[in-house]
C-alpha cells in the first residue's frame, strides 16, 4: 500500500491512498484503503489520513475518522489521537500497520505498530526526511 | 504558511537485520522520488488534493511498492487494485476497488470524484468513468513483477503445507 498526504500553502488539506491489497487475497476482498475514513479521510479543518496495514482492523475500527474524531470531540492533539489509535486502538484488534497524517497547522505524525513503515515527509523542503524503522 | 507533506510506501518491510544496504538504498531513492513530485507541486503553490494525486502515481510507478505496478497478486494469480482520494476542503471523495487496467488506479479514484456524483466505484463502472476521462491504461503485464509472483507461489506453498506464517512483509508486500 502507498499513499500520501498534504497541506498546501492555502491550507487546505488532502489525502490519496492505493494498493495491491493483500498477496494471495481472495478475489473479491476489499481492504481499508478506499474506504473513506478507515484508510483514507481528510478534513481541512482537523486532520487528513492515509494508512497502511491489516485491513480489516482498519475497517473495524474507522481508523482515520477515529483520529479526526478524537481531535474534534476530546480536543486531542494529532500526535496523541494517532499514536492512541495506532497503539491502543489497532492492538486491541490485533491490527498491524501504520499511517501517516497531518493537521491543519501542517504538523506531521507517521505512527506504526510494527516492524517498520516506508515514510518520507518534508515541511517546506527545510524538514525533510526519509525513514524504514524506528 | 508553508506547506507540508507526508508519504508511505507500505508497513510491510523486511526486519531490519534480513535488509540488505542495496535494498534499503533503493527504498529510499524511490521514496525520495515520490517525494520529490509531491514537494514540487505544492512549491509551486500547487493545491494538496494535486500533491497527493501526483506523488502517489509516482509510488504506484514504482515496482517496491505494493500498489500499481509493484501491486501483489491475488490467490487466482491476477491484481485487484483499490485507490481512493479525498479533499478536505469540501470532503470530497472518490474510491475504486477490484481494478485492473488503469496505470494509476489513484487517478481513476479522482476522476469518480470530479465526474460522477459517487464515492466508491467498483469493477466495470469504474472502469468505464476512466476511459471516458482519458486516463492511461496498460496490459496486465505492465503489473507482473518476479518477486510478487515468486511471493504468491511461496504463500500458496506454504498454505499447502500448513506452514503459512503471519510475516506482514509477506502479506502486504
Amino acid at each position: 500500500t502507498v499513499g500520501a498526504v498534504a497541506r498546501d500553502r492555502s491550507g487546505a488539506l488532502a489525502a490519496a491512498t492505493s494498493t495491491g491489497g493483500m498477496t494471495a487475497k481472495r478475489p473479491g476482498r476489499v481492504g481499508d484503503s478506499p474506504l473513506i475514513g478507515a484508510g483514507t479521510f481528510a478534513d481541512s479543518r482537523t486532520c487528513a489520513i492515509s494508512a497502511t496495514g491489516d485491513g480489516e482492523a482498519f475497517i473495524r475500527l474507522s481508523v482515520a475518522h477515529e483520529i479526526d474524531a478524537r481531535m474534534r470531540l476530546a480536543g486531542e492533539t494529532l500526535a496523541q489521537a494517532a499514536n492512541h489509535v495506532v497503539w491502543v486502538g489497532l492492538a486491541e484488534l490485533n491490527g498491524s500497520g501504520g499511517l501517516v497524517a497531518i493537521d491543519a497547522q501542517g504538523r506531521i505524525t507517521t505512527p506504526f505498530n510494527c516492524e517498520g513503515m516506508y515514510r518520507a515527509w518534508s515541511n517546506e523542503a527545510i524538514d525533510r526526511t526519509i525513514a524504514i524503522y524506528q | 504558511m508553508g506547506y507540508s507533506i507526508a508519504i508511505h510506501g507500505g508497513a510491510g518491510v523486511l526486519p531490519a537485520c534480513q535488509m540488505t544496504a542495496a535494498r534499503e538504498a533503493g527504498f529510499r531513492a524511490a521514496l525520495d522520488r515520490a517525494l520529490r513530485v509531491g514537494e514540487a507541486v505544492l512549491a509551486a503553490d500547487g493545491s494538496a488534493l494535486d500533491a497527493v494525486t501526483e506523488a502517489v502515481c509516482a509510488l504506484e510507478d514504482e515496482p517496491l511498492f505494493n500498489a500499481g505496478r509493484g501491486a501483489v497478486f491475488t490467490r487466482d494469480g491476477t491484481h485487484e487494485m483499490d485507490a481512493a482520494v479525498m479533499d478536505g476542503r469540501d470532503r470530497r471523495a472518490g474510491c475504486v476497488a477490484g481494478v485492473l487496467g488503469p496505470r494509476n488506479p489513484v487517478r481513476l479514484a479522482r476522476c469518480v470524484m470530479e465526474r460522477t456524483d459517487h464515492v466508491l466505484m467498483i469493477g466495470d463502472g469504474a472502469l468505464r468513468i476512466g476511459r471516458e476521462a482519458g486516463i492511461e491504461e496498460v496490459s496486465a503485464d505492465h503489473f507482473f513483477t518476479q518477486e510478487r509472483y515468486d511471493s504468491l507461489q511461496e504463500t500458496l506453498r506454504m498454505e499447502a503445507e500448513g506452514t503459512l506464517d503471519d510475516d506482514p512483509a509477506r502479506r502486504h508486500g
